[in-house]
C-alpha cells in the first residue's frame, strides 16, 4: 500500500527540498523503495539527485501536460530512491493549464498509475500555494510541514487553510502528519519559543526531532549527494535519520 | 530624481524581505524618504513594518486592477519610510491579469506617478519570477540581489536570463546594481568558496559587506520593527548600515 507525502510550506528556505531529498534517502537506505517528486520549476530536488551530466528526456511538466508517468521516471544517486524530475520550463504550466478541467488532479491521476512499485512517494513543492502546490496536495495522504522562523510560522494559518479547503474538495485521504523545526538553534530563544508554540498549537503533531543548523546539509547539493552519502556521520545526517524514523513509526 | 530598486532572487529565504525593510529604514534614518513596495503575496515586508492593529484599506493588488497607488500608501513603523502593502489575495491577480496587455508594467506606471515624493523606491519580490517579480524588474532602475547558499546561486543563471530579457524588451534602465551574501557564516568554507566564486563572477559588483547570520534580525519582525529600532546595536544592524551606506555610494 504506496504511502504519498508532500512536504509543503509556501515559505522560502525553510528547508523542504533538503528534507524531501534526505527523507527518501534515509528510507531507501533502509531498503524501501521511494520514489521522490520534484514539482518545483526551480529543481533544486532534481540537482541534489541527480549529476550533472545526466540527460534528463522527461519531466513532471510533460506529465502535467498529458505525457505518460512511466517514460519520466530515473534512477537517482541515492540507492532505492527513484526521481521524477522537474525542469525551469515547469513555470509555464500554471497558465497553460489555467482552464484545464480536473487541472488540480493531473498528479494524483498519474501517480496511481505507478504506485504499486513504491513503499512511499515524496513530493516536493515549491515556495507558493499554486496549482503545482495543490496538484502534490491533492495527490498525498500526508501532509509534512518544515518550520524554520518566526515568519514561517505566520503562513502556517494560510496553509492550514488551503489544507482544508483541498481535504474538502479535492482530497478526503489527506491529513496533516507532521509538524518539524529546521535548521533549530536551541540556543536562541526564538527557536526555543516557536517550538513552544507549535506544541500549544499542534501538540502531537510536533515532531520530537528537531533538524539541526548543519553546514554539511547545505554542502551536499553540490556534489549531488544525500546528507547520508556526504556526511553519514554529521548531525545533519543523524537528525534526518532520526526523523525519519519518527514519521515511520507513525505511518506503520 | 527618484531611484527605484529591486530586491530579487527566486529562490526562497535568501534574506530579500530582511534586506529589502532595513535597507528602507537605515536611509529612512538618514534623513531620505524612502517608500518600500510589498509586491509578495506573502506580505512578509507589510508585517514587518505595519503593527497588528493598523487597519489596511487598500493594497499593491489594488493598484494592479487599476486603483490610484496614492489612496495606498501608508506611514510605516520606520521614520521616513512609506509602504504600499500587500495581501494574500494578490496571489491570484497573474491569472486574472493574464490577457491584459501591458500587464508587465503596470507597476512602473503607477510608481511614475508618485516617484518625485521619495529619494528611493524599494520593491521587496517574492521567490518566483512570476508576473509581479516582472512588474518590479520592469519599473526598478536598480537589480540588487542576496545570495544565501549554493543552491541560491544555482537559480542565479536564470535570474540573470531574466533581467537581460527584461532589459531587452521592457526595461533597457535596469542594471545589476550589487550582488550580497545574506546570512554569511565565514567560518564555513562553503560560505567562503561562495564569495570566491561570486567575485570571480561578477567582480565589483559583489558588495564588500556581508550581513552576518544574526537572530536578531529574524526576531525583529515578530516586534514590527526594523533591526536598526529593535537591536541598533547588534551586528545585523550595523551590517545593514554599512550595507545601506556601500550602496548609497554606488547610487550617488
Ligand atoms: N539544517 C540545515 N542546516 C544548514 N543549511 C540548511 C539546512 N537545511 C537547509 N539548508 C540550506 O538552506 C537553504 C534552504 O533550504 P531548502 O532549499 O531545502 O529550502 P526550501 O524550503 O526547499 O526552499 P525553496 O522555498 O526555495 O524551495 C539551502 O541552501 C539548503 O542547503
Ligand atoms: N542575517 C540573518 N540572520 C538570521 N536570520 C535571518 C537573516 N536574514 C534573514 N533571516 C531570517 O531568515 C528567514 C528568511 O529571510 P527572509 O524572509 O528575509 O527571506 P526572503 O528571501 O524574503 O524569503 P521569501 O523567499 O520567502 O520571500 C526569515 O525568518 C528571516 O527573519
Ligand atoms: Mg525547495
Ligand atoms: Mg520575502
Amino acid at each position: 500500500m504506496t504511502k504519498t507525502i508532500c512536504v509543503a510550506n509556501q515559505k522560502g528556505g525553510v528547508g523542504k527540498t533538503t528534507s524531501a531529498v534526505n527523507i527518501a534517502a534515509v528510507m531507501g537506505n533502509l531498503g524501501l523503495n521511494v520514489l521522490l517528486v520534484d514539482i518545483d520549476s526551480q529543481a533544486n530536488a532534481t540537482m541534489s539527485m541527480l549529476n550533472d551530466d545526466v540527460p534528463i528526456n522527461a519531466t513532471i511538466r510533460d506529465v502535467l501536460k498529458g505525457a505518460h508517468i512511466e517514460d519520466t521516471i530515473m534512477e537517482s544517486v541515492s540507492p532505492g530512491v527513484h526521481i521524477l524530475p522537474s525542469e525551469l520550463a515547469l513555470a509555464t504550466v500554471e497558465s497553460e493549464l489555467a482552464n484545464k478541467i480536473g487541472r488540480e488532479k493531473i498528479l494524483r491521476k498519474s501517480l496511481k498509475r505507478i504506485e504499486g512499485n513504491y513503499d512511499y512517494i515524496i513530493i516536493d513543492c515549491p515556495p507558493s500555494l499554486n496549482l503545482l502546490s495543490i496538484n502534490a496536495l491533492s495527490a498525498a495522504q500526508y501532509l509534512i510541514i518544515p518550520i524554520h522562523e518566526f515568519l514561517a510560522m505566520e503562513g502556517l494559518n494560510q496553509l492550514l487553510d488551503i489544507y482544508n479547503q483541498i481535504k474538502e474538495e479535492l482530497n478526503e485521504d489527506l491529513d496533516i502528519s507532521s509538524i518539524f523545526m529546521t535548521m533549530y538553534d536551541p540556543r536562541t530563544k526564538l527557536a526555543k519559543d516557536l517550538y513552544g508554540t507549535l506544541k500549544e498549537l499542534f501538540a502531537d503533531k510536533v515532531a520530537t526531532t528537531t533538524i539541526p543548523r548543519n553546514v554539511k546539509l547545505a554542502e551536499a547539493p553540490a556534489y549531488h549527494q544525500s546528507i547520508i552519502a556526504y556526511a553519514p556521520e554529521s548531525k545533519g545526517a543523524k537528525a534526518y535519520c532520526q526523523l525519519t524514523e519518527e514519521l515511520l513509526l507513525l505511518w506503520k
